[in-house]
């Protein structure tokens, strides 16, 4: 899941 | 990306429009906490110190730079030319514990080990409690000006929007950012007194004023 965080958003 | 994100993007942008507009219209800076502004300015380079190294997509990389030019645009304005119509002594809430805080909260929670991970997670803490200055010097004057109360007000929605969008990407991206949850929901309750005021009074056409 954490693989995921990609800190697409503002 | 979906309508909460979207919307609350928006309300983000509009919150900095009223007050950049409240304070170049008024000539005046009278009720803004600079010390809000000056975090917000950290939360923002730290947040997005990647904008020219790492590609996400058009949107998010305008909408930074917005960000970023807009919060040192506010400050710089307010430090120089309506420096005269600040508030200092009612804005004297001691950031320095929130950004002491927010490094001891970054160095517990983050998703790596990495300056660019601990910064990010860094600038999540920081942002949730930035407003505490302002919402503080409100307290302190008791009352405000309609368009202060507005800015303060879309900066709310924006967060909050920010919560069913997790939500949304919960369920339908499995997606999930704990750090950015946990925070953004914290944030949101340091809104909800002012969230309950604003509705009482200024939805009512009132003056905001607090009880």
């Amino acid at each position: 899941q954490s693989t995921k965080v990609k800190h697409d958003e503002l | 990306m979906n309508l909460f994100r979207l919307g609350g993007d928006l309300a983000h942008l509009v919150s900095i429009f009223i007050l950049l507009q409240k304070i170049t219209a008024n000539k005046s800076a009278a009720g803004i906490s600079i010390k809000t502004q000056i975090l917000y300015s950290i939360v923002y380079v730290t947040r997005y110190i990647d904008v020219f190294t790492k590609w996400i997509s058009l949107y998010t990389f305008v909408m930074k730079l917005i960000f970023i030019a807009s919060s040192f645009y506010t400050v710089w304005l307010m430090h120089n030319t309506y420096k005269s119509t600040q508030n200092p002594q009612i804005d004297t809430f001691k950031i320095r514990y929130l950004i002491g805080g927010s490094i001891i909260m970054a160095a517990i929670f983050n998703h790596k080990l990495t300056f660019n991970e601990l910064v990010w997670s860094f600038s999540i803490w920081l942002e949730s409690v930035a407003i505490l200055p302002q919402l503080f010097m409100l307290q302190r004057t008791g009352e405000a000006e309609n368009i202060t109360v507005h800015y303060i007000f879309a900066l709310g929605i924006y967060r909050a929007l920010y919560i069913p969008n997790w939500v949304y990407r919960w369920i339908f991206d499995q997606y999930f950012d704990y750090i950015a949850t946990v925070a953004g929901i914290i944030q949101t309750l340091i809104y909800s007194d002012f969230f309950y005021v604003y509705y009482q009074r200024v939805m009512k056409g009132k003056k905001f004023e607090l009880p």
